[in-house]
């Protein structure tokens, strides 16, 4: 493509064109975008944050990642979409556009990008980070279970060969261990929103214990207006709560540190399931998924521009 | 490249607790080399399962020995990534 307009939103895309793309819509919209490498991957691959801005200096932020499991094709597909959307929107719809004019949005698209490669390239079905494991053969950890939130407790797995392999250490993979620092660096992101796929559900902390979070009847409400809003589009129907309640312990989750952290409007999607397809979801779905997830996002995004702490 | 072929992905539904327990163990059989698309959760959720060709016999066997149900949702999942795959090429191909 040419520019990003003709860049094809329907179909997946390997890695470089993707970065190729961030590169153009940076190019594009110079004033709106731009690109920050918060890191490399195992294997030295830049991993690459869009940022949103209208100006200002450290504002309040919105963090959105895409892809932290390679396989989930559908949410780096999604999240491609979103960057477009955002440029596209802004100025157009006022909602976004009062959010750009006070809040930032920075947006991972490919946060596994050692993966997602991988899953182009090897194995398709590959979801973990490609580091080999001292004294294994099995290689990768789960990049969602590598967090300093209840780390090593149930709900992971000390096994290498396991696909919910913990790692050695919390954020022993420079792939979380980049988005840890950026955040920490940062200080201002008040909302914190990882997506995955296949099992549409709208999920907020816990996951490693079952208390509550202190902030859980707001959360739940607001969970329960964004999968209103996303069903509005094509009746598509989510299940929402905490992620221990919900679907099962799971130690070590990014949610759960973002919210420790103090991002109080901490989310992680699991996007479109047809009941058929599981992970290869078919591209003529991609759009129709991003535009219904869409919707939640902006609900939650104008929840927490609405509602400063 | 890592192939997929004949293997198949179920869906298991659990009748109850008990048969949610016996699914949950399937995960402590390394020797079937299952990988788990959705873990368990609850009785109303299903759970889907990627099962090699090597395993799917004894699974389905074990399956239906336990009286728990299942449907096969992907019959091969390596004829489903070739159908991605050859979108993705013409897609590529169409600017062209």
């Amino acid at each position: 493509p040419r520019n990003s307009d003709s860049f094809d939103f329907a179909n997946y895309h390997p890695i470089n064109e993707i970065y190729a793309f961030q590169d153009m819509l940076v190019a594009e919209n110079p004033n709106l975008v731009s690109k920050i490498v918060i890191g490399q991957s195992y294997q030295g691959r830049d991993l690459n944050v869009l940022k949103f801005s209208t100006g200002g200096t450290n504002r309040p932020a919105i963090w959105i990642d895409t892809g932290i499991h390679s396989r989930e094709w559908v949410t780096q597909a999604s999240g491609t979409w979103f960057a477009k959307k955002i440029v596209t929107e802004y100025g157009r719809d006022p909602a976004l556009t009062a959010i750009l004019d006070k809040m930032d949005i920075f947006l991972e698209i490919v946060t596994n990008p050692d993966g997602y490669y991988y899953t182009h390239n090897s194995n398709r079905m590959w979801r973990k980070t490609r580091k080999p494991n001292s004294g294994s053969n099995c290689v990768g950890v789960d990049p969602n279970r590598n967090w300093d939130a209840g780390f090593g407790g149930p709900g992971a797995s000390g096994n290498p060969c396991s696909e919910t392999y913990r790692g050695p250490r919390a954020h022993s993979e420079s792939e979380v261990k980049s988005i840890v620092d950026f955040v920490k660096s940062h200080r201002n992101f008040k909302a914190f929103i990882s997506i995955h796929s296949y099992s549409q559900m709208l999920l907020y902390p816990y996951g490693y214990t079952r208390t509550p979070v202190k902030d859980q009847a707001e959360l739940h409400s607001l969970a329960k207006k964004a999968i209103t809003d996303l069903a509005s589009l094509y009746g598509t129907r989510y299940r929402y709560g905490s992620i221990i309640n919900t679907i099962y312990q799971a130690s070590g989750g990014t949610i759960d540190w973002t919210y420790n952290q103090g991002i109080k409007y901490s989310y992680t999607f699991e996007l479109r399931d047809t009941g058929r397809y599981g992970f290869v979801l078919p591209a003529n779905q991609i759009i129709p998924t991003a535009k219904e997830t869409w919707l939640a996002l902006m609900a939650i995004m104008d929840h927490t521009f609405k509602n400063p702490y | 490249k890592e192939t997929f072929e004949g293997h198949q992905v179920l869906r298991i539904v659990a009748k109850d607790e008990g048969q949610l327990s016996l699914i949950k163990a399937l995960e402590d059989m390394s020797e079937f080399e299952l990988d788990f698309w959705r873990g368990v959760t609850d009785v109303s959720t299903p759970v889907d399962i990627r099962v090699p060709f090597h395993s799917l016999q004894s699974v389905k066997i074990h399956l239906e020995g336990q009286d728990i149900e299942y449907s096969v949702m992907i019959e091969d999942l390596q004829a489903m990534l070739d159908k991605e795959q050859e979108e993705m090429v013409s897609a590529a191909r169409r600017p062209e």
